[in-house]
């Protein structure tokens, strides 16, 4: 499952 | 990072090059939406907020930089420099109609109730839909440079590309981000009639023109 911390993508 | 994403990334990176050099060239910015770039411009600046409190990589950084930097010259050079050149009178779209939607999208659907993570929903969803004035504008006057598809190519191939490197993020990392591939499918599938007739009439040799 995703953590939503940070966005990685552009 | 995979190969998807890298070249979504350089894809997108080459639509804002051709769209300076077809800007630079033509000193003309005859058949651009200043709409659509203002769009994009508010995109990216709400999104990338996070430039200044997270740190993803050095690629990230600069590609951030690059593209709210690269989005406001291009607003520059609209709306200044080769002012002229830009007709409002056929740049129509409603962009309310828009911003609105988006707005009440991101309050319903948002990964938490922050700021920050508000405007990325937001943004999210105001780029599926950014190109619309642009595609709307192509739509009014049936024709479009050679240059300026090809521009509008290169940001289509960066939206397709990033769906195969969700596709391979949910093999390979179990990574699903629900909101961005929604609005990345919407998006995409707006280019689908532009890219019907880029492959069939511009590769070809041929004028890009809306049959009648």
């Amino acid at each position: 499952v995703l953590e939503h911390d940070h966005h990685d993508e552009l | 990072m995979n190969i998807f994403r890298l070249l979504g990334d350089l894809s997108h990176l080459a639509s804002i090059l051709i769209l300076l050099q077809k800007i630079q060239s033509t000193r003309s910015c005859r058949g651009i939406s200043f709409k659509t770039q203002a769009l994009y411009a508010t995109v990216f600046i709400t999104r990338y907020l996070d430039l200044f409190y997270d740190w993803v990589s050095l690629y990230n950084f600069v590609m951030k930089i690059f593209f709210i930097a690269s989005s406001c010259y291009v607003l520059y050079l609209m709306k200044y420099k080769y002012r002229p050149t830009h007709d409002p009178s056929i740049d129509t779209f409603r962009v309310e109609y828009l911003l609105g939607p988006c707005a009440v999208l991101a309050l319903l659907f948002h990964y938490r109730f922050t700021l920050p993570e508000l405007l990325w929903s937001f943004s999210i969803f105001l780029e599926s839909v950014a190109i619309l004035p642009q595609l709307f504008m192509l739509q009014r006057t049936g024709e479009a440079e050679t240059i300026t598809t090809h521009y509008l190519a290169a940001l289509g191939a960066y939206r397709a590309l990033y769906i195969p490197n969700w596709i391979y993020r949910w093999f390979t990392e179990d990574m699903v981000d629900p909101i961005a591939v929604t609005a990345g499918i919407v998006q995409t599938a707006l280019y689908l009639d532009f890219f019907y007739v880029y492959f069939t009439k511009v590769l070809q040799g041929q004028k890009f023109e809306l049959p009648a």
